[in-house]
């Protein structure tokens, strides 16, 4: 039975798709077999990502993993109760045709919507990435304004719970929650310290657990159009020769890079298995 | 008549809600009457910090300029058509009732909804930031791998011209679309010529224009539970006597990030005039 990992937050923007893309393309470099779902098809970041890997493996030769790739539309029936009748067949099915995975990584949007609730549903772990930002502690909780304590949770918070709920009711294993701080600056302290302390008090709070975080690298971008992440990249990429090979301060970010997307399969918990 | 100024993008995160609210304050110490509408109520960022404000101007006694603001929720009706008018009804309210602002600044949320589309309909200028991104340039349009055309314009822009066309059909003004490069780095290079030449081809073909772009820097978001902005600062910030005052550095990347808003404000030609 394939292990689940969904990568969701209402708040736009904070990495869902970057974190599914690289979670996905490193299971993929331990042997194990993956397939993506992507229930942010409108936007289709992480369908797009799976074509464009796809397009340049071919164009170029190379060698490179791929997943089992599913993207799931929203329905277009106006009355809800067949719509959601209609999200949650295909939704079904694609979990069906991934049945032989061992892990099947599934993207959301940055927002509420019935798919979306049901993806949350079937997240053996659930990854929430945040950016260094009061902005993003909103999708939390609300704080009180002098930072002391929870004033209540937010509403993506109770549709987690919501959807624990559900899970355990049914007899199945509770979602691992894992709050991911990603795109960290280099260098900022106070922020940082500040939205650390107020993280550890939430984890209590709402029943989260934080992984290390992700730095703010370009590496995690520049690739995308050719489907490639930084744990592809030692070898030449593809149109530079020798003589324009990166200066070794370029690969040392993608070093880091790749560790701290090892740093988070290892927090998840993840490296216990290998295929 | 207000002059409507509108932030959207599907793309979530790219800076939105943090334009919003720094153009709003922008204009308000120029001395306009700014009113503000969040149309993404259910996150509620805008609408958060302009109550963060509110509540540090009571408590500190520091006499802060404050928009009037309305916040409009979707409609909970599910039949679709009763939902449309409901959510037509209700910001038509709202512009009614901020009619006596110089400039209304509207937020919305970064997903398609009736409501967003009717904002974007209501732009006299509308502001979509963008992250240097190959993620991002999505939201604008389908790219051929090899990144030399436009394979199709993306459902947003799509969505835009749309509204552009029914506001040219009403015998209204155009939309004056600007894209703002947001959370620029200080010193990445290649990407960020990659996709300044992307947006240049993307400029002409989709029909926007650019704005100077806006840095990465964490004046941006670090007083955000305080309702403040770098425009706020450089009163000594409450709770820091002089011996806690910020090093000269800080105060430079303040000076810098005041004057990029000036800049932005001065792209979209709203300096021309005085209330
Ligand atoms: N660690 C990182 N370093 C550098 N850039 C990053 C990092 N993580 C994400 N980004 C960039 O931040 C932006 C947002 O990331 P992404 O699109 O993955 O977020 P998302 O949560 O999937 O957004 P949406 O809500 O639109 O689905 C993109 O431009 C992406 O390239
Ligand atoms: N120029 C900037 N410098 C530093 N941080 C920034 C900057 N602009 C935005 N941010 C941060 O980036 C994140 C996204 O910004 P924001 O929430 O304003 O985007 P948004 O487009 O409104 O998101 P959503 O799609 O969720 O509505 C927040 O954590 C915010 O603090
Ligand atoms: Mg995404
Ligand atoms: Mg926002």
């Amino acid at each position: 039975v394939p292990y689940i990992i969904v990568v969701g937050s209402e708040k736009g923007g904070t990495g869902k798709s970057t974190t599914a893309i690289h979670i996905a393309v490193a299971l993929m470099k331990l042997g194990f077999r993956v397939g993506t779902i992507d229930l942010d098809a409108r936007q289709g970041t992480l369908s797009a990502f799976v074509r464009n890997r796809a397009s340049y493996a071919e164009q170029s030769g190379r060698r490179l993993e791929l997943s089992k790739h599913r993207a799931i539309e929203r329905s277009k029936a106006s009355e809800r109760a067949a719509a959601e009748a209609d999200e949650a067949g295909r939704l079904q099915d694609a979990f069906d045709d991934l049945a032989d995975c061992h892990f099947i990584v599934v993207d959301t949007p940055g927002s509420d919507s019935y798919l979306c609730r049901l993806g949350h549903n079937r997240a053996d772990t659930l990854i929430t990435p945040l950016n260094d930002s009061f902005l993003d502690i909103g999708v939390l909780a609300q704080i009180n304004r002098e930072r002391r304590e929870v004033e209540a949770p937010s509403v993506y918070s109770q549709l987690v719970w919501e959807q624990n709920n559900q899970r355990v009711v049914a007899g199945r294993p509770p979602i691992d929650w894992v709050i991911l701080r990603n795109r960290l600056a280099h260098i900022e302290a106070r922020n940082m310290r500040e939205i650390s302390a107020l993280l550890d008090l939430l984890a209590k709070r709402i029943g989260f657990r934080t992984a290390p975080g992700i730095s703010e690298r370009v590496v995690f971008r520049e690739h995308f159009m050719k489907g490639l992440t930084a744990l592809d990249l030692p070898e030449q990429v593809a149109g530079q020769g020798p003589s324009q090979a990166r200066g070794p301060a370029e690969s040392s970010s993608h070093a880091a890079a790749r560790r701290e997307i090892q740093d988070l399969l290892a927090a998840i918990g993840l490296f216990a298995s290998e295929p």
